[in-house]
């Protein structure tokens, strides 16, 4: 109660006139900023306190985690730029449900951000404005910000598990047109990559699930063809082949376009490189793994 | 940086509009890929509302605050020194791109940065502004503001939510209990916007939410301004003894803010509550804590 008092005392400060116009002298700001920043700081102790009994749901247990309050305002987060994994505490206190945009500041990479049920969900990495990274009282090596939509209900919070992912592929997709389907071909790949995550290395059922699930994506669209097209045009070095592709091509007039019996030859040559795969070192298997191009 | 890349190689620059869009399923934002400017918003029903949004400053008055036609600006009063803004030239480029959310990028390298964002799903669009140092090597105080314009005939009326406590009709020169003649025809009609402004007709309404407390007006047929930022070398008078002049790191000081734009029908009532929503979660943001978790596995989590 000390704690919260003390941000009650200087909120209490912070009613005065000058505070809520900015007609103090100079001086006297900057011991507002004092005042309130320290005991903002101190409050968060219950927070931490109350997060850390939710989560570790055991007092004997010491704390799992330990919550840190970020400058947020000006994309400044110690640990999200220093950590490999990390996990987002949102807080909704409004009383209906919210979806909120979050932004954490990181360095640039690959990230999953995985939802409380264990879902990957959608992200997107975004670079930090240049007028930001010039403000002169930032000190922050963070140059990009994840961004996720955050689905709070009513007052209630939800944790997020943030990792680095130290390969991806998933380049390339032009999102600048027809939304509706390219995010729904984004979300696609999500699954896929969640479902990869889990297997130790790729069989080709899961590329066939995959291109039938791109099938019907596309089919619902009459703007492309029919039939979509796929090229395979990964290289095989022998049992340490390094990539094996598959191109969507929304143009037909783009790209290679097989037809039904050239798709089986693929298919089949597929089988054969993750045969291949399976039986080669651990480091062999890592680089197995398809590039999704839209 | 790939569609820069691509824009730069002359090869495939035809794939490039000169038309630039950013879009959800509410509404899409079309820029001219010659000027750079915001022009227009269209929306699921058909209908378009030009849409535009320009960076302002006023030079300060300077006086020795004898008489009140003589009043510097200063911490407690603005009074520009004229009636027309300068405008800071901004261009925009198309920004990130992806599944959650499409951004229009202006950054002048000088005092004025803004980012334009449309999330997938959400039903609003966000500038993240940042203003500042404000240059005072020519000895003149600025005040910056940014002006949203659009093609709604407000008539000269406007609403703010007069200190947090309720949507009041504001008309410009005009005072709903005496009749008043202004000497101030700028900041007269400047008002305090805690947390929303709009303007409106029969067929739009436009809300700009601020997240924090903001001077503002409707001045022009069809815009709403917001002050952001103001540095002034002179005090004027009223009491606090010096000019309102923050420095950083000896540099001048520099803000960053952000403002939500929410577009309805005005005779909408799930809009109208929907805005009213929107403006308290703006304003009451989640509260964000992030955890190092070093120790803690995605399993174990």
């Amino acid at each position: 109660m000390f704690v919260l008092n003390e941000l009650k005392g200087a909120m209490g400060i912070m009613q005065h006139h000058d505070a809520i116009t900015g007609t103090e002298k100079q001086h006297v700001t900057h011991d507002y900023v004092r005042l309130l920043d320290a005991a903002i700081e101190d409050a968060i102790t219950i927070a931490r306190q109350a997060f850390n009994k939710m989560i570790q749901g055991d007092a004997l247990k010491p704390p799992i985690l330990s919550y840190d309050r970020c400058r947020l305002n000006e994309s400044s987060c110690h640990t999200s730029e220093q950590s490999q994994q990390f996990v987002v505490t949102v807080y909704n206190h409004l009383a209906w449900q919210v979806n909120e945009p979050i932004r954490i500041p990181v360095l640039d990479g690959n990230y999953a951000v995985y939802a409380p049920n264990g879902d990957l969900i959608v992200s997107q990495l975004v670079d930090i404005p240049e007028a930001v990274k010039r403000l002169p009282s930032r000190k922050s090596s963070a140059t990009h910000e994840i961004v996720f939509i955050a689905h709070l209900h009513p007052l209630s919070y939800k944790n997020f598990y943030v990792t680095k992912k130290h390969k991806i592929t998933k380049r390339n997709i032009d999102l600048s047109e027809n939304k509706k389907r390219k995010n729904e071909f984004y979300n696609d790949i999500n699954d896929y990559w969640k479902k990869m995550n889990e297997k130790s290395f790729i069989d080709l059922k899961a590329i066939e699930d995959n291109i039938g699930s791109f099938n019907n994506v596309y089919k619902d669209d009459v703007k492309v063809p029919e039939e979509p097209i796929f090229i395979k045009n990964g290289g095989d070095s022998g049992r340490d082949f390094k990539d094996f592709n598959i191109d969507v091509m929304k143009d037909s007039k783009s790209s290679y376009n097989p037809d039904t019996e050239q798709l089986e030859e693929i298919i089949k040559e597929a089988r054969r490189l993750i045969e291949d795969a399976k039986h080669t070192s651990a480091r062999g298997r890592a680089a197995v793994f398809p590039k999704l191009n839209d | 940086d790939e569609m820069r890349m691509l824009a730069d190689d002359p090869g495939v620059v035809d794939h490039f509009p000169e038309t630039l869009f950013v879009q959800n399923k509410h509404m899409k934002l079309e820029v001219n890929g010659t000027s750079g400017q915001i022009i227009l918003i269209s929306q699921p029903d058909g209908t378009d509302i030009k849409y535009n949004i320009k960076f302002y400053y006023y030079p300060a008055c300077v006086g020795d605050n004898w008489i009140a036609e003589r009043r510097s600006s200063g911490a407690y009063i603005f009074r520009p020194n004229g009636t027309n803004p300068t405008e800071v030239p901004t261009s925009y480029v198309k920004g990130a791109s992806g599944p959650v959310v499409d951004e229009l990028r202006s950054d002048n390298n000088d005092s004025v940065a803004n980012t334009v964002r449309v999330y997938k799903d959400l039903n609003f669009i966000e500038n993240d502004w940042v203003v500042g140092p404000i240059d005072i090597s020519d000895d003149v105080g600025k005040e910056f503001i940014v002006r949203y314009i659009t093609d709604i005939v407000n008539n000269g009326e406007f609403y703010t939510d007069s200190n947090g406590r309720q949507m009041l009709k504001r008309k410009l020169f005009q005072r709903p209990q005496w009749n008043v003649s202004l000497a101030e025809p700028v900041s007269g009609n400047y008002y305090p916007v805690v947390n929303k402004i709009t303007i409106e007709d029969d067929k739009a309404k436009i809300a700009v939410l601020t997240d924090r407390s903001e001077g503002g007006s409707a001045l022009t047929e069809g815009q709403v301004e917001l002050m952001l930022h103001r540095r002034l070398l002179h005090d004027d008078a009223f009491g606090v003894g010096e000019a309102l002049n923050e420095t950083e790191y000896g540099k001048g000081m520099v803000v960053r803010g952000r403002h939500r734009i929410f577009l309805s029908k005005p005779d909408s009532k799930s809009s109208h509550i929907e805005e009213k929503k929107l403006v308290l979660q703006f304003d009451l943001q989640p509260q964000v804590f992030i955890s190092d978790a070093k120790d803690l596995s995605l399993n174990d989590w």
